[in-house]
């Protein structure tokens, strides 16, 4: 059985993976079967579903700008489409022969295809939304970089104006990501990450301060304000570095290392 | 798009479920 990463993929494509295993089964136990009754309104109900989906699916690609996502959807969208051919096909062919193998093998195929698509897409949305929130991340990583050229008071006032919004959206961004995740450990992963983040950041701030003053005042505490900072902003980084290690694996990295 | 793109996928997975029910009852019996 697939193991889905995130709450909502696994809410959307569980109740259905299930089904279509059992069918699957059901398919091998018992090729013959009875006559099968009329499916072409279930399958018009899909195929007009998967002609919404389409469509969401295609507006989507055109209005990002993520061209992973461009480049990662149209063939899980395809992948829909002809699966629902399929399904047409054999209800088609069901309505000649109640009794036709080859409709349900193809109703089989269509049914795992709409799956095997829709999980496809919706991975690559996924996917795309976790770079959004590593771009989030890279900038944090890109203001903590600049730090070390902070050696003012007014340096102090604009860098803590700037850093706080990134870091906020980085910490509610990583938050909810968290709580979407199916996988516990990787939960844990990110709490404890953030949970670092959200304690170091003051103590970041108040290490660039010690040092501005430390820098103004002169003499050899420089050098201790300076090497404290420093080793405040490295911790942060490492942490930050982990969340955009951990953002990016699934439970399927899991089981390659298993 | 992201909320509508959730929300087509989840119909389309209950309409996909509901046919492999049809199609099941019918292996099943």
């Amino acid at each position: 059985m697939p193991v889905f990463h995130t709450k909502t993929i696994e809410g959307i494509l569980e109740p259905v993976a299930l089904q279509v295993s059992k069918l699957v089964i059901l398919h091998e136990e018992a090729e013959d079967g009875n006559a099968m009754p009329d499916l072409s309104y279930a399958v018009h109900v899909v195929k007009n579903a998967v002609d919404n989906l389409v469509k969401v699916g295609y507006d989507t690609i055109n209005n990002s700008d993520d061209q992973l996502l461009k480049q990662d959807m149209p063939p899980a969208l395809q992948r829909v489409e002809e699966a629902s051919l399929y399904l047409i096909q054999a209800s088609d062919m069901l309505r000649a022969d109640p009794f036709s193998a080859p409709a349900r093998k193809k109703l089989i195929e269509g049914s795992r295809g709409i799956l095997g698509g829709t999980s496809a897409l919706l991975l690559a949305f996924d996917e795309s939304e976790v770079r959004k929130i590593l771009r989030i991340c890279k900038s944090v990583l890109e203001y903590l970089a600049i730090t070390e050229v902070v050696d003012s008071m007014d340096d102090l006032v604009t860098f803590v104006k700037n850093l706080s919004p990134v870091i906020t959206r980085m910490t509610k961004e990583v938050d909810s990501r968290e709580k979407e995740l199916t996988h516990q450990v990787h939960r844990e992963m990110l709490q404890r990450s953030l949970e670092q983040v959200k304690q170091l950041t003051p103590i970041l701030i108040s290490g660039i301060k010690i040092y501005v003053i430390s820098k103004q005042a002169g003499g050899p505490a420089v050098q201790d304000a300076q090497d404290n900072r420093d080793y405040t902003v490295q911790k942060v980084s490492n942490e930050i570095h982990e969340i955009i290690r951990v953002l990016q694996l699934t439970t399927y990295d899991e089981d390659e290392w298993d | 798009n992201a909320p509508e793109m959730v929300k087509q996928a989840r119909i389309l997975a209950q309409a996909t479920s509901n046919l492999v029910n049809s199609i099941k009852g019918q292996a099943e019996t």
